[in-house]
């Protein structure tokens, strides 16, 4: 599995739908103090299953849908799809014969919330299942978050166990 | 179970063993069970000795020192069990120019299982990586996507 | 005492209230006292809200926007009741360009009353300095201090 | 009262005897990962008083003491001496008369400890009752440890609140 493309729409600070493509070894995201670059990161993580409105920096999950600016009034819904072109050894068997996978979540202000796999609706489980199946799964160490790499280390020796089990 | 979480820290100790020495050019690191007898709940203690440096707590460390342990070990566990992709936010902030080469170098090495997407405002991280997207807020408040292709 | 509490509260937030849109270029930003009835225990909330975007929790603020805002902070402290000196080690590390030469700048302008002590790795926050000081490790493990005079 | 000067022997890496003068308004200390420069920080918060060896990143207070490198074996003692210029309107009356006041803390590895004002031995309380009212004291905010000014606005509302205090 190789990361292919983020299409994000309404989340955060992505009021308009912007595409990121991954198509190289290694990508870099630059930019000025908070125009949101670890937003990216968040649609990311968001996309994959987190259920932590914390673990994305916001005090509920309604957080994540555009807010809105001095100017702009907020959006009711983000979407975020995640596009994967399936080379490559850990691509769960029964998605092997296509050449991607899309995974895409959806939240509307009213608090309903909508998942798919290569469009068709699945629910959350359906995801993490995906995930965890090509090895990216609940990988506490496949996102290092601004600010993470300092707490690895200075964590309780009970934390740090956490990531050795993520390994078994 | 017991023994998956015990061959787990092995393997990942023998990793460790040997990317800290690679990243820091020598010195020696280690993981340790504080419990041998508890493989249910032992912590996992990291011991880091900096070259030419005498072993003491990891809390002496430096910050950059902190951030090359830990980037060490995130490693270590990356070659036991790869992800198709990682993701570093800023993880160079606090690295001086020579540890963010060694940064850069161990990324690059790693490409072979695994896709980075590296957040940075460094210099040196820019030009090594192979694409750029630069994030902008010409509107206050909206972010937009800026391709900058470097080579 | 309850009167002196709310009386350096009202200053402090009056000062951060003027440093932070300073600093930001624009924005507002206030200080929240959590319950005002109970001036004795009652926590201390940050409303922070950068220019042209919707006030949101602090929470939801960058790497950068966060260390500015806290810096916002402690200079209102320090214009309220002045130290000597103030030591700030590394808080550049997370600031883009731009944001790295507002902080140099409002560090200048505190000199009257206070003298500063920065350790940086950042470029510009050293050309600003009036003197460096390069601390070197010829000898692994033991620090010895250089002069480096920038001007 | 402004800064005048440092002398560090045997503080934390600092083997040698080393002066930092402070006579400027804006001093940057640089160099690369791990050679010291926040030991430089640990050591003015030492001679000012702080008690906690984890705020001073060690598991115990002989800690600081210069335990030795590879090829170097450790000293028996530590000893910051900081030196003050008495300019300006925060000198306490006593020391007005003298124009430098200079603050010496040692400590031993068998545990003891001394403490000298102007070289007249005193006991620790002497030391943070003079920086008490010289308005540097036990401020939160004169010291901005690396990685703390993330902290100041992450901390939890009962936290912020103890900085006010120290204003009031
Ligand atoms: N739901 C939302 N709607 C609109 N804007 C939001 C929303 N959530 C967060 N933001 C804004 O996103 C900005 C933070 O973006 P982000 O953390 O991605 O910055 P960054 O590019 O990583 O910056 P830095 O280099 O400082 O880390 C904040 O200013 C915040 O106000
Ligand atoms: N008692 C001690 N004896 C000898 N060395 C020590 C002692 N205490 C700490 N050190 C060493 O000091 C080093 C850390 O120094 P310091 O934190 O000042 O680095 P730094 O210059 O701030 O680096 P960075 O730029 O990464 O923050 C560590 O490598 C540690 O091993
Ligand atoms: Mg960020
Ligand atoms: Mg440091």
């Amino acid at each position: 599995m190789r990361l292919k493309r983020l299409e994000i729409i309404g989340f955060k600070s992505f009021l308009e739908k912007t595409i990121v493509s991954f198509d190289k070894d290694v990508t870099a995201i630059v930019g000025p103090n908070g125009c949101g670059k670890s937003n990216i990161v968040d649609a990311i993580c968001w996309v994959m299953g987190e259920q932590s409105a914390k673990h994305l920096r916001g005090k509920s999950m309604e957080d994540v849908i555009f807010a809105g600016s001095e100017v702009r009034a907020q959006l009711s819904m983000a979407s975020v799809e995640l596009t994967f072109s399936t080379e490559g050894y850990q691509t769960p068997f029964q998605y092997a014969d296509q050449s991607e996978i899309s995974v895409c979540r959806r939240l509307y202000r009213t608090g309903e919330s909508e998942y798919f796999i290569n469009r068709i609706p699945v629910r959350l489980k359906d995801i993490t299942d995906l995930f965890l199946g090509t090895g990216v799964g609940r990988k506490a160490y496949s996102v290092i978050e601004q600010g993470k790499v300092h707490q690895i280390v200075t964590a309780k020796p009970e934390q740090r166990r956490y990531y050795i089990e993520e390994v078994a | 179970t017991k023994e998956k979480f015990l061959e787990a820290f092995r393997m990942v100790d023998e990793k460790f063993q040997v990317i800290f020495p690679h990243l820091f050019k020598g010195g020696k690191a280690k993981l340790l069970l504080i419990n041998e007898n508890d493989l249910l709940e032992s912590g996992v203690d990291i011991i880091a000795q900096p070259p030419g440096k005498k072993l003491q707590s990891i809390s002496l460390l430096s910050g950059g020192e902190k951030a090359l342990t830990a980037v060490s070990l995130i490693f270590a566990m990356f070659l036991i069990k790869p992800s198709p992709f990682c993701i570093l936010d800023e993880v160079d902030a606090p690295l001086d120019d020579v540890n963010v080469g060694r940064y850069n170098d161990i990324i690059r090495e790693m490409t072979g299982k695994t896709q980075f997407v590296v957040i940075t405002h460094n210099k040196n991280t820019m030009e090594t990586a192979d694409v750029l997207y630069g994030v902008t807020m010409q509107e206050a408040g909206v972010s937009q996507l800026v391709s900058v292709e470097m080579h």
